[in-house]
């Protein structure tokens, strides 16, 4: 862990509070894709299975545990309590070609020929796409409340965070995987898209709106 | 090694 990895954590917490509240206040999940959301719960159950019986520190293990339940907390909202008000029919990304995409790149290329390796490995690479179904659903509507936008913003900032991260630990020599590298470069390019759109309009007191 | 690094980051 460095400073930088500690602040995108902190986005990534900041993110799912201001879903959850947006969601909590509203008593709605309009604009939220539920698709993004049940892949990236499966993000979290395949990277953190090693949870139980790998301790690294607290912060890892409470952050691990956080993230796995925040996530289904939000799925769960969305499919019981919110369930009138999602936008099924604006939720229609093709996610089942990102999963076999991933599946593929994670058995052709894992970090270690193991169970935990190809399942990491696949984690990695379906966390750096699994916005796809949120920012299409995004592009069909046009618009999104502004929480929503404060919510993408700091998920972008969450892995744009880790590349300092990263180049942090190879100037002090530190391992560092190409994989997680590859994939949060990747993961950061999607969402910085919007952020410039973000720029553009919520932070000069507009609703956001991409433009037409 | 490799797994350890993983551990390093969430």
């Amino acid at each position: 862990m460095s400073l930088f990895s500690g602040l995108g954590d902190l986005a990534h917490l900041a993110a799912i509070f201001l879903l959850l509240q947006k969601m909590r206040k509203s008593r709605s999940c309009s604009g939220i894709s539920l698709k993004s959301h049940l892949l990236f719960l499966l993000v979290y159950i395949t990277r953190y299975l090693n949870l139980f019986w790998s301790f690294k520190s607290l912060y890892f293990f409470s952050m691990r545990i956080i993230f796995i339940c925040s996530e289904s907390y939000i799925c769960y909202l969305i499919l019981q309590n919110l369930r009138p008000t999602y936008d099924k029919r604006l939720d229609t990304f093709r996610s089942g070609y990102l999963l076999g995409g991933c599946a593929i790149l994670a058995l052709i290329y894992p970090i270690k020929y193991s169970v935990f390796g190809i399942l990491w490995t696949f984690s990695i690479w379906l966390e750096s796409v699994a916005i796809l179904p949120q920012l299409f659903m995004l592009q069909r509507s046009g618009e999104a409340e502004t929480i929503t936008a404060h919510y993408l913003l700091a998920m972008c900032l969450y892995r744009g965070l880790y590349i300092p991260h990263w180049i942090y630990r190879l100037a002090i020599r530190q391992h560092v995987m190409l994989v997680s590298v590859f994939a949060g470069i990747i993961q950061t390019v999607l969402y910085a898209d919007f952020a410039i759109v973000y720029r553009r309009t919520v932070l000069q007191g507009k609703k956001f709106r991409l433009p037409a | 090694d490799t797994i350890q690094s993983i551990k390093d980051e969430l």
